[in-house]
């Protein structure tokens, strides 16, 4: 976070309504919390908001205070894992790190030794903090998932922020995590939920509730860059989270493929799997690897001073290790090998501690995060948007090794690490943020405001567009003022549903409604008062979709919006009825319809529907694409 | 034969009218549908405060029998799910 919220605009000078800001919530579901970082000091915080209606687990060595306001933890079986610590308490950093992402205080001179340096903070540094702990380190279960929504939304919160997932697609009410924030927007919260790191795969998306916010990762400005040199002089830039400093002493180079263990060959040691490679000749060494290894994978080069991995992964998928690091791709890795086998004298290298560059052509989507479209429904675009979560730095649990390896003797109050996980909590707290200015907004609102107001990425250097980033990067100032918003109730989500296969009778029980469904037809989705339109549809198939929709003026009284249509595609016909909306007063409500002709001609077509009245731009994605 | 026994979770939508369900409710609706030999230990939780569900402990015949019983939405395994 000491880059992430200045590279979107996010300042620390920003507007805030501090009183506001202070009322709000943030539910965190996660592996807990470290309550003494210094990015959770209570000094200026008043007594929790009245609202509260939660619970500290307090015990010997664990008790909440005016930032963290309450803090409970979840296990159903009661069997817990060896070296887990028992309570709220965070004995991963996880939860520490996503936090202090969405509500963590302002704390200057912040850095994982040395990297990274800057000003620690949460997007909303005056919120409270309820930490809810279900992640364990075998797992978070459903049951106890469950469980904390079943707090948290009694509890009083105002946003749920979730970085955990399952590992495939599952219905609606047959997953924990959407059946908790369904329940969660019936009471008016919002939950934030991070997408999952299984990309760059399509449908690879775990959390894709239309009534959840559903969150990708995407770069910053600002990358580190760990160079390595050789004994010839040669430089070569990697990529690594390495603290280590050598001094740039230079170490015996070797490379793994040359010293394999029987009964492995050369073919198999060179990607350095664990017992593969001889770890007698490691010793002491610089290790070149011909693949990317996991932190804890370093156990296969075990006694090496450091290790060189080369391939031609994405160079965003960046770790710490227990020993200096660099991750080269396969150019340079290709001189290092012949270096190796070209030398007169013995090889060697050194791996220089990590400095930090500016990243060209950022925000792009992290290759890891899970890509759409949508398992259940294709017809909702997901994911909804995309926020910070590469190399992002924050607050750490201080008994837990910042790789995450077991070799890692460091111990750090910032550690710096990516996943959907960081960008989740960034969208949680641009949406806290928008709900301090606009505190009775539901969450369809607060969604639709950051969805219409994101930032646009370039489909040309995301070839996945919208399946990757959605409606584009979050902008949290931006997103205050979205003029219009596409609003939808818990009974337009029940119509929703009921165009998805589930009956009266069922969704009665789940809405505690007498709604009936009007129509099963599954053309309800098209209906759904969603801020962004997706067509799964065949390539040999006529296209002719209508979507309605419902914009609430949220903008200036007086105002007249006109749509525009951003369609580079020609065999693409896409109107809107009508295609200006005058408004004369807040609240009120205009209908219109998107209409989609033509035929498919490539496997996603994009364009966008912008609303306009000089002063806002309701900006919503258009995604057409072949099923399967 | 409890050895087979899994966990799961048993999802029920709202509380019906505002009445909470407690464990006790869940229990009586066990053994109502599974037998007067259904174990109160093997309801390990009951998610009271804002939806209405339980975790229990069942055997493959009892998921069968429970997804059956009047206001049950779906029954489901208790997985896990992983941080991202």
């Amino acid at each position: 976070t000491t880059r992430s919220w200045d590279f979107m605009g996010f300042s620390e000078q920003v507007k805030r309504v501090p009183a506001v800001e202070s009322n709000v919530i943030v539910g965190v579901l996660d592996s807990g919390i470290w309550p003494e970082s210094p990015s959770f000091d209570h000094a200026g915080y008043g007594s929790p908001p009245a609202k509260w209606k939660g619970s500290c687990e307090v015990s010997a060595n664990f008790s909440c205070n005016n930032k963290i306001i309450g803090a409970r933890s979840y296990r159903s079986n009661g069997e817990y894992p060896e070296g887990d610590i028992k309570g709220p308490r965070d004995s991963d950093g996880h939860g520490t790190h996503t936090a202090s992402i969405v509500a963590g205080g302002l704390v200057r001179r912040a850095s994982m030794l040395g990297l990274g340096l800057g000003t620690a903070r949460g997007g909303v540094p005056s919120a409270r903090i309820a930490a809810y702990k279900v992640c364990w380190s075998d797992g978070c279960s459903d049951a106890d998932i469950l469980a904390a929504f079943d707090d948290a939304i009694a509890d009083g919160v105002d946003i749920i922020s979730g970085s955990l997932g399952g590992s495939g697609a599952r219905d609606y009410f047959n997953d924990s995590i959407a059946i908790g924030s369904f329940h969660a927007m019936k009471k008016g919260i919002l939950t934030s939920l991070a997408v999952g790191n299984n990309g760059p795969d399509f449908t690879t998306i775990v959390n894709f509730s239309p009534w959840s916010l559903s969150v990708a990762a995407s770069t910053t400005d600002r990358k580190f860059e760990t160079k390595v040199e050789l004994g010839d002089g040669r430089e070569f830039s990697g990529v690594s989270v390495n603290t280590f400093d050598i001094k740039g002493k230079q170490i015996p180079l070797v490379y793994a493929g040359d010293i394999p263990k029987a009964p492995f060959d050369s073919s198999v040691s060179r990607l350095c799997f664990e017992n593969t490679v001889d770890l007698k000749l490691v010793k002491g060494k610089i290790v070149v690897c011909d693949s990317l290894t996991v932190p804890g994978g370093v156990v296969a080069v075990k006694g090496a001073v450091g290790i060189i991995m080369q391939d031609d992964s994405s160079h965003d998928d960046t770790n710490s290790f227990p020993i200096p690091a660099s991750h080269l791709g396969p150019k340079a890795g290709a001189l290092v090998l012949s270096y190796i086998n070209s030398t007169n004298s013995i090889p060697t290298a050194t791996i220089k501690k990590s400095t930090e560059r500016k990243r060209k052509r950022a925000p792009s989507v992290a290759s890891f995060s899970s890509r759409g479209p949508n398992p259940i429904t294709p017809n909702i675009l997901k994911p909804d948007l995309s926020g910070p979560g590469v190399e992002i730095l924050a607050a750490w649990s201080p008994v837990s090794p910042p790789s995450g390896a077991e070799e890692d003797n460091k111990r750090v109050l910032y550690n710096i690490i990516s996943g959907t996980s960081m960008a989740c909590p960034h969208v949680t707290a641009a949406a806290a943020y928008v709900k301090s200015f606009h505190p009775t907004w539901s969450p369809s609102a607060l969604k639709s405001a950051l969805i219409t107001t994101a930032f646009p990425m370039s489909p040309k250097h995301n070839p996945d567009k919208e399946f990757g980033y959605g409606a584009g990067h979050i902008n949290p100032l931006g997103a205050v003022h979205p003029g219009l918003i596409y609003d939808a109730s818990e009974i337009d989500y029940v119509q929703f549903l009921c165009g998805q296969g589930y009956t009266t009778e069922l969704l009665q029980l789940v809405s505690e409604d007498n709604n009936t469904c009007s129509s099963n037809n599954s053309d309800t989705v098209f209906d759904l008062n969603y801020p962004s339109f997706a067509l799964s549809t065949n390539i040999s198939k006529p296209i002719n979709q209508v979507y309605k929709r419902t914009v609430t003026n949220v903008g200036s009284k007086y105002a007249t919006y006109k749509a525009t249509v951003i369609n580079p595609w020609k065999n693409l016909e896409i109107k809107v009825n009508p295609s200006v909306l005058s408004f004369k007063n807040l609240g009120e409500k205009q209908s219109f319809e998107v209409t989609i002709r033509g035929k498919i001609r490539k496997d996603i077509e994009s364009a966008s529907l912008v609303w306009d009245d000089g002063k806002h731009k309701v900006r919503s994605p258009i995604t057409v694409f072949i099923a399967n | 034969n409890y050895d087979s026994q899994k966990t799961y979770i048993v999802y029920m939508g709202s509380h019906s009218k505002g009445k909470v369900s407690t464990s006790s409710h869940h229990i009586r609706l066990l053994k109502e549908t599974i037998g007067s030999s259904f174990p109160p230990h093997s309801l390990l939780h009951s998610f009271k405060r804002s939806f209405n569900g339980f975790v229990a402990k069942l055997t493959e015949a009892e998921v069968k029998k429970v997804s059956e019983m009047e206001g049950v939405i779906s029954v489901f395994p208790n997985g896990k799910k992983q941080l991202h």
